[in-house]
């Protein structure tokens, strides 16, 4: 039904 | 040498309850100016950010940056020795594999020390970008909280719509659908009582009910709560930390259904 993106595909690592 | 001390221990245990259940451990960054901490829950969907400032604290001194890895459940078990009204100082040496957590009674008949040790942590650092949110949406956080919680026995996810109007959250599942419409409040007595919606754009998104609840474990921390929402980009639920900082959530919304 849905998905859950991760938080981390918004974010860059640094 | 670290050391922080909060005459109004009470916020830190408040912090720690706010976080315990997302996270398993998280990397403290001490520096001059104060306290951060940064970490994604065990699924990465969510991010938690603090910031505790120095200014907030009675006592601060910092003279190297350190990093103290700390299991959350060890530390949460600690603070739950702590009175409401104790004073916490937490400290540490320069080099130390452990921290120390120091609890006052008020008129100081009462002192404990309890030593934990560290944990060498190797977590990701993200980089969380300054966001133009289409809408900012203020309500109190115990509403905020009320909401989630019955919405959350409709189904496993939650829409957040905002208007112009207002706020709508729903939910649908097997047993019906739930719809809570907040309005803008007119004049309030208390600041803290106010719905404010401050709109650009208007937003639909939809969230996960199960990591809006954890959320709101940071209600006692503050009575108001702050939601930041754009298209396509991670929700902000802010609460503040009385003068001294700030606890964010972020959360990736839901895609497909």
């Amino acid at each position: 039904p849905f998905q859950q993106r991760k938080i981390n595909s918004f974010f860059r690592k640094v | 040498m670290f050391e922080a001390r909060l005459v109004q221990g009470s916020l830190l245990k408040k912090v720690m309850e706010a976080i315990k259940d997302l996270l398993n451990e998280a990397s403290f960054d001490c520096a001059h100016s104060g306290i951060l901490l940064q970490a994604m829950d065990n699924s990465h969907v969510s991010l938690v950010s603090l910031n505790l400032r120095k200014e907030g604290f009675d006592k601060y001194r910092c003279d190297r940056n350190i990093v103290m890895g700390m299991n959350l459940t060890s530390m949460s078990k600690i603070l739950k020795c702590a009175s409401n009204d104790d004073i916490i100082t937490m400290k540490a040496q320069d080099s130390a594999d452990t921290v120390t957590f120091v609890f006052e009674s008020p008129n100081q008949e009462k002192v404990s020390e309890y030593e934990m040790k560290l944990m060498n942590l190797d977590q990701d650092q993200l980089g969380i970008p300054e966001t133009e949110y289409c809408c900012i949406i203020k309500l109190p956080s115990g509403e905020f909280a009320r909401i989630c919680r019955d919405l959350s026995q409709f189904g496993e996810s939650i829409v957040i719509s905002c208007t112009k109007e207002g706020v709508k959250f729903s939910a649908a599942g097997d047993i019906g659908t739930a719809n809570i419409k907040l309005a803008q409040t007119g004049t309030v007595d208390k600041e803290e009582d106010a719905v404010i919606v401050d709109m650009q754009e208007p937003v639909t998104l939809t969230f996960s009910c199960k990591y809006l609840n954890m959320f709101t474990k940071a209600t006692p921390l503050s009575p108001q709560v702050c939601l930041s929402m754009s298209p396509d980009v991670p929700l902000v639920v802010e609460y503040k930390i009385g003068e001294i900082g700030h606890i964010r959530y972020y959360l990736a919304p839901r895609i497909g259904d």
